[in-house]
């Protein structure tokens, strides 16, 4: 079954699986415990190595588990943990689990331009005033129209020792809203990067020991971005291109890493993303087979009650038009033929002498005759007429 | 009644050189 297509072939709305989108990634800590080799942590040994990328492994089981940052003894006790997800995911969650005493504060914040700007996404601390300048949360949700960065509970210490971070974009959204119809929901969820900032230590630190050498490392696992490769509504999976690169296997006519434009043929109406109603798939141009190019014009668009805008470009097999549908000056349809047909439009041949022009009518092919005159291509006196020596009259009346 | 075609051999072209289509 084509999850993009209705058994009739009518396209449909389709859209990649929920998956861990930081599995395997490659993650960036700013701070990981590597040298001199200290409390169990030896970057050189592999049994004693507590390297970022235990964060997003991808099968198998290792041991140790956790990565560990540096031992951090003095301000500023900020860790961050970047992830990028190599392409646009629309985030459902978002969750690490520490390994030990969870921090009291995380910013988490989102990238949609490969790691050039970031915005947050929300915040968790037992004071979120103090640390970010922000009311909690409330139980509610976002009071505003749209989804907002909220400061919510820090991550609750489990009895193991550990601790789970869990962030759901539906936890920021207001209820009711849908990714469908809501451009703002889908800005929100949209993300090529992920970057998880430890702020605050569990331990206990206030303006008067903050000099105190209390030793702390964050350490932490399973950091999993559960999302779906961003694709418009346009394919149902992404492929890694032959560049190494995950790409949409984009349907509907689009192209582009998320299916974000119309394939170069399939300009008849303006890109659209696909919903559940419509699915609004790319259209090819009308160009009876004689065009390999087309471009779009609104104006046509609107004109033609928003149903097509396509302008076919290089009209071969001597036709011409929009749509390639009627034939350039100098040749007329052929009515036994096809207007596909290579042969549709046949040279007018009007008569270098009994023709007052080269431009045939363009269905009957009649060329315009100089007076006494007949044929289709003007080549025969007309009755009562017989051919002359002037090239400017051919035909005269016959005496 | 079907009239022969135009014979272009009997033209006259003498005063008609610019008109005159190639051959």
């Amino acid at each position: 079954a084509d999850p993009c297509h209705e058994e009739g072939g009518a396209p449909r709305v389709c859209v990649p699986g929920l998956v861990n989108a930081a599995l395997g990634r490659e993650v960036l800590a700013s701070s990981t415990c590597r040298q001199p080799p200290a409390q169990a942590c030896d970057s050189s040994d592999p049994r004693r190595a507590h390297p970022a990328t235990l964060l997003t492994l991808a099968g198998g089981t290792t041991s140790p588990v956790c990565w560990r940052s540096d031992w951090l003894t003095r301000a500023p006790l900020n860790v961050t943990l970047t992830v990028p997800l190599g392409k646009t995911f629309e985030l459902v969650f978002v969750s690490l689990r520490f390994c030990s005493a969870p921090p009291s504060s995380v910013a988490l914040l989102k990238s949609q331009d490969h790691g050039r700007s970031w915005v947050p996404l929300g915040f968790f601390s037992s004071r979120c005033g103090l640390d970010y300048g922000r009311p909690p949360a409330p139980a509610s949700g976002p009071a505003g129209p749209g989804p907002e960065a909220l400061c919510f509970p820090e991550p609750q210490p489990q009895p193991n020792g550990g601790g789970l971070l869990a962030f759901s974009v539906q936890d920021s959204s207001p209820p009711g809203l849908d990714l469908d119809s809501s451009p703002v929901l889908q800005d929100w969820v949209t993300a090529t990067d992920i970057r998880i900032v430890l702020t605050r230590p569990a331990v206990p630190r206030d303006a008067g020991d903050a000099e105190a050498a209390v030793p702390y490392a964050y350490s932490a696992t399973e950091l999993q971005v559960g999302g779906r490769c961003k694709c418009n509504g346009h394919a149902a999976r992404c492929l890694l291109d032959p560049q190494g690169h995950l790409v949409c296997d984009c349907r509907h006519g689009t192209e582009g890493p998320d299916c974000g434009r119309c394939k170069p043929f399939y300009c008849d109406r303006p890109w659209q993303r696909a919903t559940a109603r419509e699915a609004h798939a790319c259209l090819a141009c009308s160009c009876n087979g004689h065009a390999r190019r087309c471009r779009f014009n609104m104006e046509l668009y609107r004109l033609s009650g928003r149903r097509s805008g396509g302008v076919c470009l290089n009209c071969r097999h001597n036709t011409a038009g929009r749509h390639c549908h009627y034939c350039r000056e100098g040749f007329y349809r052929d009515p036994g033929r096809a207007p596909s047909d290579r042969r549709a439009c046949r040279a007018c041949d009007c008569h270098p002498v009994g023709a007052a022009g080269k431009t045939c009518n363009q269905t009957t092919g009649q060329c315009p005759c100089k007076d006494g005159v007949t044929g289709l291509t003007c080549n025969r006196c007309a009755p009562g007429f017989q051919q002359s020596r002037s090239p400017v009259a051919p035909c005269v009346k016959t005496p | 009644e079907v009239m022969p075609t135009l014979d272009m051999a009997l033209f006259d072209w003498t005063d008609y050189e610019d008109l005159k289509p190639e051959a």
